[in-house]
């Protein structure tokens, strides 16, 4: 088992429910119901450690309401705590560990799950997961032990939910914080570490800062899905987009602090992937290329682009690469330039990649419908969607998609940059046919 | 049918359950290929799956288990460099 460090300096802790599950999917949760099905999850508890829960309702004029210990609701999405639930499956609930702050305590359930009462395994049994999270409320973390209440997964409702008891592992770390139920020495003792991590120090406001504007003008040089965050590359510097949505620092590093081993100067780069089959991530610039071991350009590079052996229609050796992207939706690496576009299978044999050319390319980019014949970038992203980017917008080609009617491109700045929207204008929906206008009787 | 970013959604799942470090606004490192290994590894060995430490089906299978939003492992660096510095002290 595993301590968060925190408890409760008291044995009588009061509970109160702020909101029910909806009905509508979860339906026979009455009030009543639920009160019934939380006091026996707390009961779990105080059967093997001196703790004994009171809950307090609307009628109970001994205590307010919001003064209870542990708060229940069930809510959906952003609920404000820093947690925000995602719809049916996923994260199912969470609980605030004891203390002084404000939501010490508080046990979230996602109210977009379908709760039931035991029995239906197709649904998500309240039971199980409120004596979970009620651990977490108690100050126990997620225990790897199996079996115990305190794994972090959902793996069906409990058995015998009227005679449930606790499995030794939640057992001796509820009586390591509480001590024994009974005992001559209730108590326990005040928990070793671990503790929970020391916020960072506060950092003073920044003054404004110019880069904001470059950040949200768009017109980057490269975009590459690089270790799950999109890099977005624009002159002499480079900003970080995490899965989340949010950006690594406003402000944008230099790539040449970052990665070490490009000329001093670079203030272009035209393109950068991750390599599938090894994790390596290369860069274009120019007529060279760089593969880099993480942030470490490896020996031996840049390497002339001409290796590649891409050949224009008219049989030009390429010397300059738009855009590179790994398309998840078959592994293979795809490189642009010029409106056309060549297609290479980049295997790991041999304790090295090997980079093969396929036949029949160089293909018109054109091919791609729906988006910019010369886009800045492109990346591999979400359910494996192909993110194309020019200037400040981007369009997505779902599920591996090349011909879709009507592609409608978004703002890259309010969308991955964290920028204010700009004012609406119009922007047509596919930039290589331009929408036909139809006219009512009044013009 | 296309195949889901299994990869960026990994990282994604391993920082937020406590398994990679949170990138650091100061620092700014990027997630080596090898501390991605070696975070699937530890989450393995903790849901209890053979620990390979590549995203394997038994893996992606687990990462996609409901389950509770609290992390799994709780600022085990924030802890390894306070010993670290107790020791260093002593």
């Amino acid at each position: 088992y595993a301590l968060s460090g925190l408890k409760w300096h008291k044995t009588d802790l009061t509970w109160s429910v702020h909101s029910y599950p909806s009905p509508s999917l979860s339906p026979g949760l009455t009030a009543h119901v639920v009160g019934d099905i939380l006091t026996r999850a707390f009961k779990a508890w105080s059967d093997v450690a001196p703790l004994n829960f009171h809950q307090l309702d609307s009628s109970d004029n001994r205590w307010p309401i919001a003064e209870g210990d542990i708060r229940v609701s069930f809510t959906s999405s952003y609920h404000n705590d820093g947690y925000p639930f995602d719809g049916q499956g996923g994260t199912l609930a969470h609980a605030f560990f004891p203390g002084t702050d404000e939501m010490a305590g508080d046990t979230h359930f996602d109210d977009d799950e379908l709760w039931s009462h035991g029995g239906d395994t197709s649904k998500t049994d309240l039971f199980t997961v409120a004596v979970h999270e009620f651990g977490h409320a108690l100050g126990l973390s997620h225990s790897s032990s199996d079996p115990s209440i305190m794994r972090p997964y959902y793996q069906g409702p409990v058995t015998d939910f009227l005679n449930f008891q606790l499995d030794m592992d939640d057992r001796l770390a509820i009586q390591q914080i509480y001590g024994v139920k009974d005992s001559r020495s209730p108590g326990g003792v005040d928990p070793d570490l671990p503790r929970l991590p020391s916020p960072p120090p506060p950092r003073p406001t920044q003054a404004s800062d110019p880069s904001f504007l470059e950040r949200c003008k768009g017109g980057f040089d490269a975009v590459a899905n690089i270790r799950g965050e999109v890099f977005f590359f624009k002159g002499a510097h480079f900003w970080r987009t995490k899965r989340d949505g949010s950006l690594v620092s406003l402000n944008p590093a230099k790539i040449n602090n970052f990665w070490i081993g490009l000329p001093p100067g670079t203030n272009k780069i035209d393109a950068a992937y991750e390599r599938k089959s090894d994790s390596k991530i290369v860069f274009f610039i120019g007529s060279q290329y760089w593969v880099f071991k993480d942030t470490e350009a490896m020996s031996g590079y840049p390497q002339p682009l001409s290796e590649w052996g891409m050949r224009t229609k008219s049989g030009v050796l390429l010397d300059r690469v738009e855009a590179a992207f790994i398309w998840a939706h078959n592994g293979k690496t795809y490189v642009f330039s010029g409106g056309e576009f060549w297609r290479f299978d980049e295997s790991f044999k041999a304790e090295q990649v090997t980079r093969q050319l396929e036949q029949g390319y160089p293909r018109n980019s054109s091919l791609w419908a729906g988006v910019p014949s010369h886009m800045d970038d492109i990346i591999s992203w979400g359910e494996g969607d192909a993110y194309f980017f020019k200037d400040n917008l981007y369009w997505v080609l779902k599920n591996g998609g090349l011909n879709q009617d009507v592609v409608t491109p978004k703002s890259i700045a309010v969308d991955w940059l964290r920028c204010p929207a700009p004012p609406v204008t119009f922007t047509p929906a596919n930039p290589q046919i331009p929408k036909e206008c139809h006219c009512d009787i009044r013009g | 049918s296309a195949v889901p970013d299994q990869y960026s959604k990994a990282v994604d799942w391993l920082s937020r359950y406590g398994y990679l470090p949170v990138p650091d606004p100061r620092t700014s490192k990027l997630q080596t290929k090898e501390g991605i290994e070696k975070a699937i590894r530890v989450m393995q060995r903790f849901g209890g799956v053979k620990e390979t430490g590549v995203l394997d089906d038994e893996t992606i299978k687990l990462m996609s288990m409901p389950r509770c939003s609290l992390p799994d492992i709780v600022g085990s660096e924030d802890m390894l460099r306070r010993r670290k510095r107790r020791r260093r002290k002593r």
